[in-house]
């Protein structure tokens, strides 16, 4: 299985088209395995991306050092991975009774 | 069928053993048709609604084409308990299902689906699970493997890539099921393809950023839809073009249906509450269906009155 533990999303709201083509070639650079939930496209809209744990440090940096406005959307994705387990489990349970 | 629990996300074998509940429910409405196997042999079944007659003018409804979308069929098995339902007691529904047939695909990325309830192995997958030959990655994005604008902007050519566009158009059978069964019936009249999320209703193009010749009409439908919608709990979406509301992206569904002829083709993002994106807590199912209703119920009603 796939663990997630630690990932978060970030919910990125750029203000400038400069800001959308610093976050196009975040994109692009594979070896920090981001996960764009919503791309980045436009300045009106929002940007989520799932970062890995081992590359938080890094991408908040990168965001930070070129002021992007930014939150941390989801702060561990294990975490709520294991709540919607644990509800479907429940749910399971009140089904077969 | 009387204890499903429309409020919670499930598997893919749960589905289809709701599906056949429903079948049995409403033997005379509802039927389940097998439209072909996915990639790793799992059968595809679309629900059809009709009170009668064959080939009739149609309306195709498909959801969780991208596997992570769970919201996506979570609102499909929604809304096909609602049409099963409000068959003879609501007017709208009644009189439509009386013209036309509804085809509904709850799980349009069987294998998808599957790999990303299995033990978790990864919740986060979004592609089919096919093979490519010479690369240690798999699956292709199966909303840009449709012949429309095959892999052009948007488009990835790396099977590494979450976009990736396949190695040519309709290599996935997933795709093909579907445009073979759309081909085979020949009279649909509208094709609805339902993600989640970010709020948005869409209509073609996604492959180029040229006005479609029907986009003033499809942009009023889209909007009045996406206001019943917005009547229900304020959810508010954006209504435009592919291209113009949020990206170029080659090989979607709904650019291949419109260019074949289906005029009325629409693309929801279904909603967020702006802190769960793919991991919408099932709380939120229900309100998200129940809402999405207005907007489906609206453009049905719309190719009901339009398309004879």
């Amino acid at each position: 299985a796939k663990l997630f533990a630690g990932d978060q999303v970030l919910r990125i709201n750029a203000e400038s088209e400069e800001h959308i083509h610093l976050l196009q070639a975040l994109e692009k650079q594979e070896s920090i395995e981001l996960d764009f939930w919503l791309s980045p496209v436009s300045s009106d809209l929002p940007i989520d991306v799932r970062v890995p744990f081992a590359s938080l440090p890094a991408v908040k940096v990168f965001l930070e050092s070129n002021n992007i406005p930014h939150y941390v959307m989801i702060k561990d994705v294990q975490e709520l991975l294991e709540e919607e387990r644990a509800n479907m489990k429940a749910s399971r349970l009140r089904e077969s009774r | 069928a009387k204890s499903f629990d429309f409020g919670a996300y499930h598997t893919l074998d749960e589905i289809y053993s709701w599906m056949d509940s429903l079948v049995a429910g409403h033997p005379r409405l509802v039927t389940k048709v097998p439209i072909g196997y996915s990639y790793e042999k799992r059968p595809m079944y679309a629900l059809k609604f009709s009170t009668g007659g064959s080939k009739r003018p149609a309306i195709w409804i498909d959801a969780g084409i991208h596997a992570r979308e769970w919201v996506s069929p979570a609102t499909a098995v929604w809304t096909a308990n609602k049409i099963a339902a409000d068959y003879g007691h609501d007017a709208s529904v009644t009189s439509l299902l009386d013209s036309m047939d509804i085809y509904l695909l709850i799980v349009t990325n069987p294998d998808g689906y599957v790999f990303t309830h299995t033990n978790f192995q990864n919740r986060m997958w979004r592609k089919t699970r096919s093979v490519i030959p010479g690369s240690t990655c798999r699956g292709v994005d199966p909303n840009r493997n449709w012949d429309a604008g095959f892999g052009g902007p948007g488009a990835s050519g790396d099977p590494c890539s979450e976009s990736y566009h396949g190695p040519r158009a309709e290599s996935e059978v997933e795709v093909r099921n579907v445009v073979e069964l759309i081909k085979s019936q020949g009279n649909f009249k509208s094709f609805i393809s339902i993600h989640s999320y970010s709020q948005l209703l869409m209509y073609p193009y996604g492959y180029k950023c040229a006005d479609a010749a029907d986009s003033v009409e499809l942009d009023s439908v889209a909007q009045s839809a996406a206001r019943a919608l917005s009547s229900v709990y304020g959810t508010s979406y954006r209504v435009g073009s592919i291209c113009k509301i949020i990206y170029q992206a080659s090989g979607g569904s709904i650019d291949w249906s419109y260019n074949y002829g289906i005029k009325y083709s629409f693309a929801f993002e279904l909603r967020d509450t702006g802190r769960y994106g793919f991991l919408l807590p099932a709380n939120q199912i229900v309100p998200t269906a129940t809402e999405t209703w207005q907007a489906l119920k609206h453009i049905m009603e719309y190719v009901r009155t339009h398309s004879f």
